[in-house]
This record gives C-alpha cells, structure tokens and sequence, in this order.
C-alpha cells in the first residue's frame, strides 16, 4: 500500500494537478460498474465503494489503513447488471440498471435498518434508453415502445419504494443521456440520437426547448449542465468520434447554448493528448473535471475550462484501466480493470 | 462567445419558457 509514482504523460508542459495513489481493492470477479456511496457508519457517514460484476454487487468498506474489506454482495442473478446509477445526495444506497443489450430494468440496493437486512426493490421496467439519478432522491429514465417514447421521473422512498411518478412531454428523437442542471432543481437537459440538446421543466413535465446542435460532432451525450447569466452551458463527450486533423481527438466539449434563441457556441474543447494514448472510450465529469479511459488502456483527465489536459494514469503491466468515475465531490478518482482491480486516487 | 453570436439572453430564460411552452 506504498503510494504509486505515476509518469503522467502531458502534451504541454508540467501538470498543475495530478493524481496520488490512495488505496486498492480486488474483486474477484469481472467489473462491469464501480462508483462510490455514502453509507451510514458510526457518528456520521463515510465513503464507500461499489464494485459490480454481471451477476452481483459488492459494497466495500474502509479498514485502516489503505485496506478495503467487502461487507455485503446483493446477488443478481437473472439479468446482467449494466451498470451502477449514480444517485447524489443519498446515503445507505445503491441504484443499477440490469439488461441484456439494453437496460430492462432497473433496482435499488439498500439496507434497511427495520429488518436489519440488505435487499433489493424493483423501480422500473421496460426497454430503457437513458437512466439519470438527481438531487433529492429522483431518478429519471427514458424507454422506447415500437410506437412511442416514454420520459418518466421517479421520486424514491427511503425503503426502496417509489413515491410519485411524474411523465415528462418525450421529444420524437430518442433521448441518449440526461442531465440535472446545477442549481436549478426543477430543469433537466437530455441529448438526443438526433443531434439535440432538450430542455424539461421537471414539476410541469414541459418540454422546453429542443436545440438541434449541427452534425458536426455526432452521438455526444450530456454529462453535466449549468446555468450561468442566462447561458445554459452543457459539458458533452463523443464516445464515438474519430481523430480530425485540426483538433485531434476529441473528448470533452463544453457548449453555451442561449435557451431563449436556441443558438450555441463552442467554450471550450478537451482533446486526447496527442501520440499513442488512442480515442475516448467513456468517461465521468464532476464540476470541471473530465475523467476518461481512452483505446490504448490509459485514463486520461483534463480541466475541461481550459481544455487541458493535467494528469495521465498509464496502463499499467496488470492490464488496461476500463472504468473512470469521479467520488466525493472530484476529489477521488476510481480507475477500474476489467479484472475487478479498482484503485482510488486524490486528485 | 458574444451576445450577438447566440442572440438576446434572459436570466429568466426557465420561467420563460415554462410560461410559453405547452402545458
């Protein structure tokens, strides 16, 4: 548990931050998902991790020092588990998308202090497109029937229920991803396999505004948004874009977009560092930091304000970094291998 | 980028266009 050194590999000049090995934990079983929970401890609450592999999800719990310690696994084992839903603000539990190919449903994991037990509830079915967690305990999700699109928020319950649904108005496109805007407790954002960037009002159920944004930076989806003197400033990532030789590889992108005309302007562009990092794969995003595994194995971050990227976790000889995730308000950073090895570091 | 680029801004741009927007 001796911290790492780490040769970040930087297209221009001395990193400003980097990364510091903290700590590792092994799952033995193939990742799929990792994120991080608050969890209730003794006097107050601590971080915890969430390791999750196609048939079950593990909680972990910090031991002194630098040591990790599974204390409990949900077995899941009918459906593949996709994917961990991240849900701010909540303590004592866990959200996952389950499915093959597509999400098909979703569930929450959680402990519940009247039985004294863990167990999962089932929120939602159906053949879901896009899943977000927001503030105050709500979950919003896209599904697509053959005839229409259904958007739908759901408000949850400390036991694991549902509390109260409320359908917002679908765009015709099929929404990719969504986003809570910061501040704005009842504004979502979505992005669409068309091309746009849609506007909800979460109470009304409105859709607001949908911004068609060119196709000059296909399939992004949204990871964040903002509002800021009348701007709505969205930060958008391109899982599947190809190097362009005037800007590289494209990673990161944060857009202003005026809501009242539906006009944009580029702010700021985040690029893969040039030579064998590779593409973006998928990435995090919390406040400005940008957070992805790129091809070539490596995780890459960057100051999405000022497009640059400052630290680099190269693959290492265990294998290839798959997963990237932000916890405790950015100041942790999860890298996770396929083969269940996440390691936290301070950024 | 300017307010000419993107067009005249509102800092009330969400009640806005909850008001005007379909129920």
């Amino acid at each position: 548990d001796v911290a790492e050194p780490l040769t970040p590999v930087l297209p221009d000049g001395p990193r400003e931050e980097s990364l510091q090995f903290v700590s590792e934990l092994k799952d033995p079983s193939c990742s799929v998902d990792v994120s991080a929970v608050w969890w209730a401890a003794a006097g107050g609450r601590e971080l915890r991790v969430v390791t999750a592999s196609e048939s079950a999800v593990s909680l972990w719990e910090p031991r002194a020092p630098c040591c990790w310690a599974r204390v409990h696994t949900w077995r899941l084992p009918e459906i593949p588990v996709i994917q961990i839903v991240p849900l701010p603000d909540t303590c004592n539990l866990v959200c996952v998308a389950l499915g093959e190919l597509e999400i098909g449903e979703i569930r929450l994991l959680l402990y519940s202090s009247e039985t004294d037990s863990f167990k999962h509830s089932l929120v939602k079915t159906g053949n879901i497109k896009a899943v977000v967690g927001l503030k105050d305990w709500r979950l919003v999700s896209s599904s697509r029937t053959m005839q229409e699109q259904q958007v739908e928020m759901v408000s949850l319950s400390e036991t694991g229920g549902s509390k109260d649904w409320q359908t917002l108005m679908p765009p015709e496109e099929t929404v990719t991803a969504f986003a809570e805007v910061e501040g704005m407790r009842e504004a979502l954002v979505g992005t669409t396999a068309g091309n746009s960037i849609v506007v909800w009002n979460l109470k009304t159920g409105q859709l607001l505004r949908n911004m068609h944004v060119g196709y000059s930076y296909p399939a992004f989806i949204c990871h964040r948004a903002y509002s800021d003197s009348g701007l709505l400033f969205v930060v958008l990532s391109h899982p599947h874009a190809k190097e362009s030789e005037s800007c590289g590889s494209p990673a990161f992108r944060v857009v202003a977009f005026n809501p009242r005309t539906g006009r944009s302007a580029g702010v700021m562009f985040s690029c893969v560092p040039p030579g064998p990092a590779g593409r973006y794969l998928e990435g995090d995003v919390w406040d400005t930091a940008g957070a992805a595994v790129l091809t070539s194995g490596a995780v890459a971050v960057w100051d999405l304000l000022r497009g640059r990227c400052t630290a680099v976790l190269p693959p290492g000889p265990a294998g290839h970094w798959a997963l990237a995730r932000w916890a405790a308000g950015g100041a942790v950073l999860l890298a996770g291998r396929r083969d269940g090895t996440v390691q936290l570091y301070r950024y | 980028c300017s307010e000419s680029d993107l067009g005249p801004i509102s800092l009330n741009w969400f009640e806005e266009l909850s008001a005007e927007a379909p129920p």
